[in-house]
C-alpha cells in the first residue's frame, strides 16, 4: 500500500 | 478549484516562465541560485510521483508534468548549456542544513507513515525552505536584476494565494490540511522581507539593492 491520503492540490 | 487556487497556480506558472525566458533570452543564469533550483526539482519529483498512482484531473496532471519538466529544464540550462554564466561562487548556501531537518520532520510529522505520503510531506517541507539559497545569494551580492525580482515576486505570491485558497476551502468544504497550511505560511513569511523591497524599490523603477 502506497498511501491512503489523497492530495488534490499542486 | 476556486479563484485563489487558480491565481496561485497561474502565479507559479508565470514565475517559472519568467525564469526560463530570462535565462534563454539573456543566454545567462547570472544571479540565479542553482542550489534553489535543484531543491525545487527534488520537491516536484518527490511530490508528483503520485502522477502514476493517483488521478485527480487533467488540469492537475498537465500542471504536474509541466512543473517537473521545467524544473529539470532549468537545471539543464544552468548546469550544462549556460554553465559558464552560473555564479557558483555566490551560491554557497549549505543545502544539507535544509535537507536533513526536512527529512527528519517528514518522517516524524506526517499524515500517514507510508512511502508516498512521506515523500509528499518531505516535498511540502522542502518547498517551504527551498528558496533560501536564492535569498541568501541575493543578500550576499546585495542586489538582484529586475527580472529576477519579478520571478521571486511571482514565486512568493503563489503560496500566499494558496493560503487564501485554504481559508476559502476551510469555510466552503470544511477541508484543511494542517501540514500544507503551516508549511505554506512559513514559505510565505520567508518572502516578506523581499516583498517589502519589491514594493518599495523594484516597482518604483529602482534596482533591488540592499543597503551596504
Amino acid at each position: 500500500r502506497f498511501t491512503s491520503v489523497l492530495h488534490d492540490e499542486l | 478549484m476556486n479563484v485563489f487556487r487558480l491565481a496561485g497556480d497561474m502565479s507559479h506558472l508565470l514565475a517559472i516562465i519568467i525564469l526560463l525566458l530570462k535565462i534563454w533570452k539573456t543566454r545567462s543564469c547570472a544571479g540565479i541560485s542553482g542550489r534553489s533550483q535543484l531543491l525545487f526539482a527534488l520537491t516536484y519529483t518527490a511530490r508528483y510521483l503520485d502522477l502514476v498512482t493517483n488521478w485527480v484531473s487533467l488540469y492537475n496532471t498537465v500542471m504536474k508534468v509541466f512543473f517537473i519538466a521545467t524544473s529539470y529544464a532549468t537545471i539543464y540550462l544552468m548546469y550544462l548549456k549556460f554553465k559558464a554564466t552560473y555564479d557558483s561562487n555566490h551560491d554557497t548556501f549549505r543545502v544539507e542544513f535544509l535537507l536533513l531537518p526536512v527529512t527528519i520532520l517528514a518522517l516524524v510529522l506526517n499524515h500517514e507513515f507510508s512511502f508516498m505520503e512521506i515523500l509528499w510531506t518531505f516535498s511540502i517541507y522542502l518547498e517551504a525552505v527551498a528558496i533560501l539559497p536564492q535569498l541568501f545569494m541575493v543578500s550576499k551580492t546585495g542586489e538582484a536584476e529586475s527580472i529576477t525580482s519579478h520571478y521571486l515576486f511571482a514565486l512568493g505570491s503563489y503560496r500566499l494565494l494558496y493560503i487564501f485558497n485554504w481559508i476559502w476551502r476551510y469555510y466552503t468544504e470544511e477541508y484543511y490540511d494542517l501540514i500544507a497550511i503551516i508549511a505554506g505560511v512559513v514559505q510565505t513569511v520567508l518572502y516578506c522581507d523581499f516583498f517589502y523591497l519589491y514594493f518599495t524599490k523594484v516597482l518604483k523603477g529602482k534596482k533591488l539593492q540592499l543597503p551596504a
